[in-house]
């Protein structure tokens, strides 16, 4: 497995790796991650994608590979599948979508090294990794392994999201990796009819994260149905030319 | 701890215990276990509400009690926080609400054993145990520990979120946990203004996912301003006689 990857040292030290996470669920990072991973492919960049929220994996209904297995090339190497002009690799491609793994922590660590090791990705000028929310056993892993990571955090504008998004930001910077900044999700809703804009889940807490962490709001994407209904078929919208692809470019 | 608490047996007796949980994050499901606590209060139940979302906790900001310490009786026996009529204990209660907690599994089920037999909860009607997002280690012990448990299943409406969010109930049905049904969470909103409602995260799934665990959709919660707006203010809709209580009761 190693001889074909180089091993992991060189997939990581030409690669520019970003950690996308937050500290709380369902605050659209997995949308976040695949749709900057498909932006960056189609301004020219080879990007590869992993999906370590192993247990709560979301990414091959994104991507619209749901059901689709990984070829192996030898018992020790696999291929990561390819759409929307990506590498992807996710635990959805090993198991029922429906299906809950039962795995303890330890466990869960052993199917990242395989992701990060015994995957063939060639040479990537990218790597993103779609973290699983939270500060527990796999975000801490992974900051451990790739110093040199960056971390995106992406979060909502409700004050009791911000405060749990924003704690795996507080324990990326213990681990001094460096912070890009904050993807703020949902921000406002345009009504479709009357074109009047709500902040349905508030504003200004974002930037009160972002002055505390000493970083900035990079971005700050609406609630769209076509986001959301485009996800549902597994087309990210960054990969058509809409307007919503503007917000992941 | 044990001789006040008349060990854990007599507590889970004659207390009945409903687990909250979703396998996604974000849904609304801390949300929906302080106002379904709060709810029981308000008519008359003697009810305790443990945050079993250690890491993620959010409890303590939706009911405002952020930074209140909890009193211990003796080196082993500690008073939960009253607030709103319900008893409750939280990791937040403990920590700082933006520090990560950076522990790994075995580390949270030693706390959460100590929720459950350390507390002094008194005799309770009701045990509310909002759990973690996800299908890890401790959703999986707490269904061990607490067979005779119900389990609330909170999703939102897209298909990317349904499928994530059942697969909790999937594992609840293989421990032989009962499941009580669904509760779906931000199904719709209506403009203030011109009084359009839109299925912005879609529609149709919940019941879906409710006939293939064969159980009912139980609520269907719009996104309202005002949930969020009380939860950020630590005042949750089931203790005011607004109408968006009456989804919780
Ligand atoms: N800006 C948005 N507008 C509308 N729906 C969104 C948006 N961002 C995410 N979603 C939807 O919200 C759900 C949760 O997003 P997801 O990326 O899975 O969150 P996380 O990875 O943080 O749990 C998905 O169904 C997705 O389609
Ligand atoms: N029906 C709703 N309408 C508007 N905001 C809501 C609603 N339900 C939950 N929220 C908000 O969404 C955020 C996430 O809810 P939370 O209960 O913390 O989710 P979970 O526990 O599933 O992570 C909170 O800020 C809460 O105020
Ligand atoms: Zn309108």
């Amino acid at each position: 497995a190693n001889s074909m990857n180089q091993g992991k040292v060189p997939l990581f030290e030409k690669t520019r790796v970003i950690a996308v996470g937050s500290g709380k669920g369902g605050v659209g990072k997995s949308t976040v991650s695949a749709n900057l991973a498909v932006a960056l492919g189609r301004l020219g960049y080879k990007v590869g994608l992993i999906d370590a929220d192993v247990l709560g994996f979301s990414i091959p209904r994104l991507l619209g590979i749901v059901g689709e297995r990984p070829y192996a090339l030898d018992e020790n190497t696999i291929l990561p599948i390819e759409k929307y002009g990506i590498k992807v690799i996710s635990m959805g491609n090993f198991a029922d979508e429906d299906t809950p793994l039962i795995w303890r922590g330890p466990l869960l660590g052993g199917v990242l090294e395989q992701f990060m090791n015994d995957v063939y990705w060639g040479n990537l000028d990218y790597m993103i990794i779609d973290l699983p929310p939270g500060t527990g056993d796999v975000p801490l892993t992974i900051m451990q392994k790739i110093p040199e990571q960056k971390f995106l955090l992406v979060t909502t504008p409700q004050a009791s999201a911000s405060h749990v998004a924003g704690r795996i930001a507080y324990m990326a910077q213990k681990v001094n990796i460096d912070l890009i900044g904050i993807a703020e999700n949902m921000s406002y809703f345009e009504c479709p009819d009357c074109h009047k804009k709500y902040n349905i889940f508030g504003e200004g807490e974002t930037e009160k994260l972002a002055k505390e962490l000493n970083t900035d709001v990079l971005v700050k994407i609406p609630i769209e149905i076509k986001i959301r209904e485009k996800s549902d078929i597994g087309l990210p919208v960054a990969f058509i030319n809409d307007p919503e692809a503007t917000y992941y470019m």
